[in-house]
């Protein structure tokens, strides 16, 4: 890795981010999710904290712009520069400023705009580029890149510390124990090709796949997601889960077994729970629910139950009018039953057995068969 | 043929000249890279970005290296002030 010539770097590690205007290509939330998540790749690995403004003054304007946009740099036309961005400090300093004659999308069909956003967003931070061809900071952009896989390399990490250090542990992060459970004839093998979920939900940007008495830890920023006893971390929890999503604006993971669920936040399981699952609004012959997500963009989480799904209104607290519906209504390619799910980058990951489907809910189609191990880097 | 042939050197020579000039940090007055050459500060400027891209180091326009410069990257330069 390198950092700019005289490593300028930010004097603070709260930042303050603007979007000042948004390409054609894609719809708005999807540019606001896609910058979020560029920006949680390095919040993840420093201390440094992002809250988004949308007027006045900000740390990193973000901008689309075509040919000459007032920089000296002008951009291109489509194709060769992507995009480019400036270092840490005032004015213009921090700014990124994206190629609009390119196609921005959300998968790699045109030039996946959350990549290329977390590249520039590097730069926005103080490293330059990278000789490390798998690292983000390489400069030339990799159109081969799986997004399901996507992960910073060591060089990235290493680059990003030399800047800002590590991620300060907070008190109410999960610690992890001192070591991983080792593996043995009662824990599920990470690599069985056979291998299905019960529960999986981000916490705080990683992804946690349950598998009766343990689970997966998996980071963006690490190869190995690590393996732990669901006791060690939450001892009053039960084994065996059927559900679990984040409700990442309050930061609460949900936790559902047969008709009852709890709430956590890191490593506190929340007072009052569990609680019966009709206090959600399901009917009484529902007993138990088999996987829930929920949607950042949307505020709403969605349980499905045998062929049929539900919606809840987070921000109201309540479940929504005309559900259930059948799930092959709405998630054409999704056969039920569904054990697991979770969203990540804009994307439903829908978990059957040992088979995965990535769902993009605004085509509304599957965009790619996956085993269900794919992201236990087997 | 041969006039095609020029007018795709002539391309090449365009490309790695801009090429060097925005992310190598070559002079901008730098004389016209003739391809022949072997020694010089484009070919100098061709060796390093041929080492931090992780290419063959030859100082040549292989195929490779053209590929390499007509892919998609990011505007930032890489390596100068």
């Amino acid at each position: 890795f390198t950092t700019f010539p005289g490593m300028p770097k930010w004097r603070k590690t709260h930042l303050t981010y603007r979007i000042m205007n948004y390409t054609l290509d894609l719809p708005r939330d999807a540019v606001d999710s896609a910058i979020e998540e560029a920006l949680n790749v390095w919040k993840e690995v420093t201390p440094l904290t992002f809250s988004r403004t949308d007027e006045g003054e900000a740390d990193i304007k973000i901008s689309f712009a075509v040919r000459d946009h007032g920089d000296f740099n002008p951009f291109d036309g489509p194709g060769n520069v992507l995009g480019h961005a400036y270092p840490p400090g005032s004015g213009i300093n921090g700014d990124a400023h994206f190629d609009d004659d390119e196609l921005w999308t959300r998968d790699t069909s045109g030039t996946n705009l959350f990549l290329v956003a977390a590249h520039e967003l590097g730069h926005s931070l103080g490293l330059f580029h990278s000789a490390d061809p798998r690292a983000l900071m390489y400069p030339v952009y990799n159109t081969l890149i799986d997004l399901a896989r996507f992960r910073l390399s060591q060089d990235d990490v290493n680059g990003i510390q030399s800047l800002y250090g590590p991620p300060p542990v907070s008190p109410d992060d999960p610690v992890a124990p001192t070591e991983s459970v080792p593996s043995g004839p009662e824990t599920p093998a990470a690599c069985d090709p056979t291998l299905s979920f019960d529960a999986i939900s981000t916490l705080r940007g990683e992804i946690l796949f349950f598998k009766d008495r343990h689970f997966w830890r998996k980071s963006l920023r690490t190869l190995e997601p690590g393996f732990f006893l669901i006791s060690s971390f939450w001892p009053s929890l039960p084994s065996g889960l059927d559900a679990a999503y984040e409700e990442i604006s309050k930061d609460i993971v949900f936790i559902f077994k047969g008709d009852q669920f709890w709430a956590i936040r890191g490593t506190e399981v929340q007072a009052g729970y569990p609680k019966g699952i009709h206090t959600l609004g399901f009917p009484a012959t529902v007993g138990k629910i088999d996987a829930a997500l929920f949607d950042k963009e949307k505020k709403k989480t969605y349980f499905f139950v045998g062929d049929k799904y539900w919606r809840f209104d987070e921000k109201r607290q309540s479940m929504e009018p005309g559900f259930p519906k059948e799930i092959a209504e709405d998630f054409p390619g999704v056969d039920p039953k569904v054990d697991a799910a979770f969203e990540m980058f804009g994307f439903y990951y829908f978990f059957s057995g040992s088979s995965q489907l990535e769902f993009d809910p605004n085509a509304r189609q599957v965009t790619h068969a996956l085993k269900s191990r794919s992201w236990l880097n087997c | 043929y041969p006039v095609d042939r020029a007018a795709e050197d002539e391309d090449s020579m365009e490309l790695v000249q801009q090429y060097l000039e925005n992310y190598y940090n070559l002079a901008k007055d730098t004389k016209p890279f003739v391809r022949r050459r072997d020694g010089g500060p484009v070919v100098e400027k061709i060796r390093e970005m041929q080492k931090f891209l992780g290419l063959a180091v030859t100082g040549k326009l292989d195929s490779d290296t053209l590929d390499m410069m007509r892919k998609p990257r990011c505007g930032v330069p890489d390596v100068g002030d």
